[in-house]
């Protein structure tokens, strides 16, 4: 594993930690969008079907299992626990997500490194975290006032897909024969759709004000 | 081919 990779995954775990402290500590999920969380519940469900058949290593493992707890945990919180749901900012959080999630599994039953159960859920599951910050994305720019916490939530996801770029540029000329066209392509359309809040989340954080994005 | 290298990425 390489240092890009690790520090991907670390952003991503970071990412992760700085939603459920909020989530927990704070008793608020204000923000933070619903239709988001489900869809990356469902990106962790369809990509981990390997868990336990196909072992990588401990790590791997451990870190899988924590992103299928945290994710779901983050759904049962904003839905159903007493104090956290009635922040939830549902006028807001208007994106019709269910309708992202058919056109990716007709894309994934056309294009996939093989016709099987678990490449086509893998390919599904790619395709659909390419687009499943979509509904936070509208949501934080309708949101007067981004609270720190969400802000950085969102910076840490973005730095995670950036950081998988690198990556695979890495593997790319260090394991030639390593490559997943589907995940690098769908990885840098994701990584593209950050690029609008990363250039405010650094303009906003340089001259130390408060993040805003145009509507 | 792709198809064929094992997924260890998360």
């Amino acid at each position: 594993m390489n240092l890009f990779r690790l520090a991907g995954d670390m952003t991503h775990l970071v990412s992760v930690v700085v939603l459920l402290l909020k989530i927990h500590t704070i008793k608020s999920c204000a923000g933070v969008s619903l239709k988001t969380q489900e869809l990356y519940a469902l990106v962790f469900a369809a990509r981990y079907l390997d868990l336990f058949v196909h072992f990588v290593s401990l790590y791997n493992t451990v870190m899988k299992l924590v992103f299928l707890a945290s994710s779901f945990s983050i759904v049962w919180y904003m839905r159903k626990h007493k104090i956290v749901r009635r922040t939830y900012d549902r006028e807001h959080d208007t994106f019709r997500h269910h309708f992202i999630v058919l056109p990716c599994l007709v894309l994934a039953l056309l294009i996939n490194e093989r016709f099987t159960f678990r490449e086509v859920m893998w390919a599904f599951s790619i395709y659909l975290e390419a687009v499943a910050i979509l509904p936070q994305l509208v949501l934080l720019q309708r949101t007067r006032n981004i609270d720190n916490l969400t802000g950085q939530y969102v910076f840490f996801l973005g730095a995670y897909r950036v950081l998988y770029i690198l990556n695979w540029i890495y593997r790319y000329f260090t394991e030639p024969h390593f490559v997943h066209w589907i995940s690098w392509i769908a990885g840098i359309v994701q990584t593209v759709l950050y690029a609008d809040f990363f250039y405010y989340y650094i303009i906003s954080w340089k001259n130390n004000v408060k993040l805003e994005l145009p509507a | 081919s792709s198809g064929s290298n094992p997924k260890d990425e998360l």
